[in-house]
């Protein structure tokens, strides 16, 4: 039977049990105020059942009174040893506590009457041997992928140094155990890894110099004290996902748990205590639903964690609405809320990995200063399989170079506001190697939209005395969003708002995050991205393509309006003023132009006249290039004025040669003799005639062929016999009413050849003698049009 | 500031094609023993040298150095103690 906030109806004969305060910490007894609800998770029958975690560190004690009954060998290994059991190894400082007191904590047998109960009671426990000997990449390795079919928590309470001054991560080998984990590990729902994060409080550490605790794949806890205050110990971290309580100072409150040599101790501390606890939670959970995937866990933990009263004075809200500080994450982990989610969870979207483009502008960081880039992200708008709308981890890859890395500070501000510090001062990192592609990692934006301009900032804050002469120099830096392209949160997700029956009060962060959007239907030039406007430019993102207005606002247009070109991805820009179609914004990208410009098909360039060497087209569009002898030409060929040196010859030009010569392109050769000038051999060559020749279409002739006249019109020697007009069987001059014959079916009238469909004649007629026509001709009738049409034979016959 | 300086061990990590069998094969032309397979990192092995320094400041050289130019050794790292904290 489950009563609501009745916790301590829960009794068990562990001699500890009433004394772990983490556990049933809020019956008023005690200062702290808000519970990690483990009793409410039991309470609705998890407790780990079926579950199999395993502690990677330096052994488990597996024969422990309290670890005995849960103990799994199959999650079990000795990498140090390379055999199967994972017995620490005893001596007198008993320094392979460790592993053994973690286990504890996880599923220490309930009820048993041995030291305490563990989170996860029921849950089966194991342990790898990896710390007590020599540690590197292969032995690291190796644990992360022990068995990842049959273990489904590993849970790590170590890492590099916290001295302030390592940079450390898991190098090649362990990245990849780390990636197979996760893509193939539990049936391909992926292995859960848990980590503390970073225990170097006094040395002024930062875990995010840590690469286990700012990998995507582990679940980074830290600790609270009971009091809510933050322990000496922890490192502020961007990377942080939750918490779990722990101790702080001397005088407060440790962790209860099973200790080597079979015994209990009630002085384990650290953030070491609150990864497993943090694991134990997250057995529960997958008991309550088994099939929850590595990305599930994480946005459940998210969704679920609280701020209450833990003291951090960075607490803020980010865009979606989720209370998160670099202390604590999202906060205190609740395990009653989080197999309530797990119960009814839709499993969250395939992830999206949306890698930007590197900005590798080079900026110098001088001391006392900071520099600031900002980075406009499309999260992979244009490729839907990388398209990320809602976030979930952002990374940073940064490369820069530094005299003094511990001077350095690093804030990334999301498009949303949500600031994250990526990195704080270290007091004792004197190294000179800088960051070389290091991943920072927040988890601050969570459900954040991913489109919009990111800034990223560096501060250079000398600790003392420094050569002012070699500054930093951020070299390059990336952005990796990682995320969801649609909402990742089914209705049923959603909290039921009205049955919530829990012990403490859940926040629902996400209730009003958005809820003021605009619901009516989107301009049809939006994506499925979403709008907050009807209009085209009330796109959260465009379908096709867009352009700024004047007043700089961003409307969606399905191409490129005119004037404009397609410059980057979606986006279009303005073309050089006199182009109406351009390929860029010089004014030497122009495509078409601009009525009254023409487009020089040479430059690309819009001008209002044909410069020398060229000509205009025949449609006026284009200032085509003359052929290269021309000075200017109105056609391709033809030439109105010759390059120097060259002279015109008819329409062509050519090297000068003496009269009745051409120059064959190699040496001047002599004209046909008909020819007084020539371009070329032959008759037909000719430009001007020899005496008693006239030009006819390039022929020189002696007289001029039927259809053609002699023109007088030119003044020099030359004589030119020139096409009469087409209505003309022959002419006598240029023109159509110059005509002297005409084609059949014409009649000649006063120069003018006309149709003559009616044209008799005397002899024709069948009147009496001197018929119609002769009487038309002898009474002298053929003045009149309309007779001289009727009777034309006749009347034109002499006589 | 004082230079960190890296301790290799006498373990290698190799990465061979061509199964346990041949790696075992190429471990032991060398002077290797190939412990086995690491974790379920498919093809990357775990190899031993027993006549090689157990602790050294220096990368090991000498003729089992040539296993790297056996054409199905892909990859080779001389392992390196790591220095790791418990929290």
């Amino acid at each position: 039977d489950y009563k609501a906030g009745s916790t301590q109806t829960i009794l068990f004969n562990d001699p500890k049990w009433p004394s772990m305060w983490y556990m049933h910490c809020n019956d008023n007894t005690h200062n702290c105020q808000s519970d990690m609800n483990i009793v409410g998770a039991w309470k609705r029958g998890y407790t780990g059942k079926n579950v199999v975690v395993t502690i990677l560190d330096d052994g488990i004690e597996r024969n422990h009174p309290d670890l005995i009954q849960n103990y799994d060998p199959y999650a079990s290994f000795d990498v140090n040893g390379n055999d199967f059991d994972p017995m620490p190894r005893y001596d007198a400082s008993n320094e392979n506590k460790h592993g053994t007191r973690c286990a504890g904590e996880v599923a220490a047998t309930a009820n048993n009457s041995h030291c305490i109960v563990g989170i996860a009671y029921t849950a089966k426990i194991g342990g790898v041997r990896m710390l007590d000997g020599d540690v590197t990449d292969m032995v690291e390795a190796k644990s992360l992928s022990l068995n990842p079919q049959y273990i489904h928590i590993y849970s790590a309470s170590w890492g590099p140094d916290d001295d302030g001054k390592t940079v450390d991560g898991p190098a090649s080998l362990a990245r990849q155990a780390f990636e197979n984990g996760i893509r193939a590990g539990r049936r391909g729902l992926g292995s859960i890894y848990v980590w503390a994060s970073g225990n170097g409080g006094r040395s002024r550490d930062h875990c995010s110099c840590d690469g286990y605790t700012n990998s995507i794949y582990t679940i980074s806890i830290s600790s609270t004290a009971e009091s809510g205050k933050k322990p000496w110990y922890l490192e502020e971290c961007a990377s942080t996902l939750a918490t779990t309580y722990s101790s702080g100072e001397s005088y407060d409150r440790k962790i209860i748990t099973t200790d080597l040599r079979h015994r209990c101790t009630d002085s384990h501390t650290g953030t070491s205590a609150s990864a497993p606890m943090a694991a134990g939670i997250i057995a529960l959970a997958l008991e309550a639903n088994p099939f929850l995937t590595w990305r599930d866990v994480q946005h459940i933990i998210v969704r679920t964690s609280r701020a209450g009263h833990l003291n951090a004075n960075d607490w803020k809200t980010n865009a979606a609405g989720y209370k998160v500080s670099h202390l604590y994450g999202f906060g205190l982990m609740d395990a009653e809320a989080m197999v309530i989610e797990a119960e009814k969870w839709t499993r969250v979207p395939q992830q999206h990995v949306c890698v930007e483009n590197i900005d590798r502008q080079i900026k110098t960081i001088r001391p006392e200063h900071h520099v600031r880039s900002i980075y406009k992200a499309t999260g992979c708008a244009d490729n839907p399989n990388h398209h990320v709308i809602y976030l979930e981890h952002v990374v940073v890859r940064i490369t820069i170079t530094h005299p003094r890395r511990g001077d350095l500070a690093i804030y990334l501000t999301s498009p949303s506001g949500t600031r994250s510090q990526l990195l704080a001062n270290r007091l004792f990192d004197h190294s000179m190697e800088g960051f070389k592609n290091w991943e920072f990692m927040t988890t601050h934006c969570w459900s954040e939209k991913a489109a919009g301009d990111w800034i990223l900032e560096i501060f250079d804050t000398p600790s003392q005395l420094r050569n002012f002469k070699t500054p930093g120099k951020l070299k390059e830096w990336s952005l990796v969003l990682y995320g969801t392209s649609i909402q990742p949160y089914s209705p049923r997700n959603d909290f039921p708002k009205v049955e919530r029956v829990r012990s403490s009060p859940i926040e629902d962060p996400t209730e009003d995050y958005g809820t003021d959007d605009y619901s009516g239907p989107c301009n049809a030039e939006c994506s499925k991205v979403g709008c907050d406007g009807p209009g085209p430019d009330h796109c959260t993102d465009c379908l096709h393509y867009y352009y700024k207005s004047k007043n700089n606002t961003r409307i969606c247009v399905p191409n490129c309006p005119p004037g404009h070109y397609t410059a980057d991805k979606k986006r279009c820009k303005k073309c050089s003023p006199n182009c109406e179609t351009c390929i860029g914004s010089h004014s030497d990208q122009c495509v078409t132009c601009k009525s009254g410009y023409y487009l020089n098909e040479e430059t690309n360039t819009c001008i209002t006249n044909c410069p020398d060497g060229f000509y205009l087209d025949k449609n006026k569009i284009v200032c085509r290039k003359c052929s290269e002898n021309c000075k200017t030409c109105v056609e391709f060929q033809t030439c109105t004025e010759c390059r120097h040196g060259l002279s015109l010859h008819g329409s062509r030009c050519a090297i000068r040669c003496e009269d009745g010569k051409f120059h064959s392109g190699r040496e001047c050769e002599p004209c046909h003799r008909s020819c007084a000038t020539c371009a070329g051999a032959g008759i037909d060559a000719c430009i001007n005639c020899t005496d008693g020749y006239f030009l006819e279409d390039g022929r020189c002739v002696q007289s001029c062929s039927t259809g053609y006249y002699l023109d007088h019109s030119l003044e020099d020697t030359f004589k030119n016999c020139k096409r009469c007009d087409a209505s003309c069987l022959n002419c006598n001059g240029q023109g159509d009413k110059n005509c002297t014959s005409c084609p059949s079916g014409y009649i000649l009238d006063a120069g003018v050849c006309v149709a003559g469909t009616v044209c008799k004649d005397a002899t024709e007629e069948s009147w009496a003698e001197g018929g119609f026509c002769t009487l038309v001709k002898k009474n002298n009738l053929c003045q009149r049009k309309v007779l001289h049409q009727l009777c034309c034979k006749t009347c034109t016959q002499k006589g | 500031p004082a230079c960190r300086t890296r301790v290799y061990t006498n373990h290698w990590a190799v990465r061979i094609t061509g199964g346990l069998q041949e790696a075992s094969r190429i471990a032991s032309k060398y002077g290797y023993v190939n412990i086995g397979q690491i974790g379920t990192l498919k093809d990357y092995y775990h190899f031993y040298h027993s006549k090689t320094i157990k602790r050294s400041v220096l990368s090991s050289r000498g003729t089992h150095s040539f296993i790297s130019m056996e054409p199905k050794v892909e990859w080779i790292q001389q392992q390196v103690v790591k220095r790791r904290i418990k929290r």
